[in-house]
């Protein structure tokens, strides 16, 4: 375990246990991150980010890491927690991720779904979606990665509130994704967007909703690229690469497109680890080999976007 | 909690159109009650599906039928699942 801690990110953890331990980073490392609510899930979780900064003026280019939007994707919070601490320990210690934070702010959403996780563990394993009530229908939850205002409703989701596509009544019905866009709209100087989710070992950029080639994609691409080939390097994990719409299928509405469609160049979905055995439920042995290999892919990404600040 | 009893998780392989089409219809037809874990794309990627137990028979059935390459990646969900349980029980009490 990290540090003395208690908290054993080899394993996966309830929500109160994640929330607990984010606190736990912030006592300890008071100088350089804060625990902040930025709402509350449907259900009436608290939503909490993690804000790693080294001070400078209040709104200083920002990087978002954003996890667990998809609930049953428990490798992606576990990551996320990981990485958590892994900034923690490494700052001043790691000179890429020194100079990163030397720059730029780094929020880290580990539950980006509350509602969807504490579900999967209470009741349903396999829940993917929000937890909210849908007027004059028997099935709950909208896909909160087809709830953004992109292409909202469009290809790759669905009207119906049973799909684990629904796209919701409206962009942002979801109070999960109201949250983060109005966060990041107040904030107004984030330069970075990466989403994690699990599984199949896949690191995309926009667009999922249109063929249409983003205006930055050859550079998006060499960048993607280049973080694979760092991903890969740590245990020859290989990441196949590129736009959402063309490397898997349609998706309208996703965190990633909204966020690139409003000014947030550096924008990127992983999907995590596959060994081709489990799915979503992968061994909590494997988290530590995906979270480290993921950071070393991250890490790749944030050193470009501080060495281009636009 | 759900229990996933008997269930499997089958990966399919798809190489052209037609099958993803034939695929489509099948994930997307209430009768099975299929959960798609990753969905059939236009590219070539295997598409993963549970499988409840009541279902088993009629998608293999349809698979054979249709010529299509499957194979089961997880055989007993179920024990899976009680796996991870009970790690995270060991866990919390460690």
């Amino acid at each position: 375990e990290r540090n003395g801690s208690h908290f054993n990110y080899g394993a996966y953890h309830s929500l109160e246990a994640i929330y607990h331990e984010m606190d736990s980073i912030a006592s300890d490392f008071p100088d350089l991150v804060s625990r902040v609510q930025i709402g509350c899930s449907f259900e009436h979780r608290p939503m909490y980010v993690l804000k790693f900064s080294t001070g400078g003026e209040q709104q200083r280019p920002a990087i978002w890491l954003n996890a667990g939007i998809h609930s049953r994707e428990w490798v992606s919070q576990a990551t996320a927690i990981w990485t958590a601490r892994k900034i923690v320990s490494d700052y001043q210690k790691d000179p890429a991720l020194s100079a990163i934070l030397e720059k730029m702010d780094i929020f880290l959403l580990p539950v980006a779904n509350p509602d969807g996780y504490v579900y999967t563990q209470t009741h349903n394993r396999m829940w993917r979606k929000t937890r909210s009530l849908n007027p004059g229908s028997l099935c709950v939850g909208t896909d909160p990665n087809r709830n953004w205002n992109a292409s909202f409703a469009g290809q790759g989701t669905s009207a119906n509130p049973c799909s684990e596509v629904y796209h919701g009544p409206h962009a942002n019905s979801e109070v999960e994704v109201k949250s983060v866009v109005e966060f990041i709209q107040n904030h107004g100087n984030f330069k970075c967007f990466v989403d994690l989710h699990s599984y199949s070992q896949l690191l995309m950029y926009p667009y999922g909703y249109t063929v249409k080639k983003a205006p930055d994609a050859e550079e998006l691409d060499e960048v993607a690229r280049r973080a694979a080939k760092a991903l890969a390097s740590l245990s020859g994990t290989e990441y196949q690469v590129g736009p959402t719409c063309t490397t898997v299928y349609p998706a309208s509405g996703s965190s990633i497109d909204w966020a690139y469609d409003n000014g947030i160049k550096y924008a990127f979905t992983f999907e995590l680890r596959d060994t081709g055995h489990y799915g979503f439920l992968l061994p909590a042995s494997q988290i530590v080999p995906t979270a480290e290999e993921t950071w070393l892919g991250l890490r790749s990404i944030m050193a470009h976007v501080r060495d281009h600040l636009y | 909690r759900e229990k996933f009893l008997g269930d499997q998780v089958f990966r399919i392989n798809v190489r052209n159109g037609d099958e993803i089409s034939k695929l489509s219809w099948l994930v997307n037809s209430d009768n099975f009650k299929l959960d798609v874990w990753r969905s059939p794309s236009t590219f070539g990627r295997p598409v993963d599906v549970l499988v409840p137990s009541v279902s088993l028979q009629p998608v293999r059935s349809f698979l054979a039928s249709q010529g299509f390459e499957y194979s089961v990646t997880i055989e007993d969900l179920q024990a899976l699942l009680d796996d991870e349980d009970e790690e995270m029980q060991h866990n919390e009490g460690q």
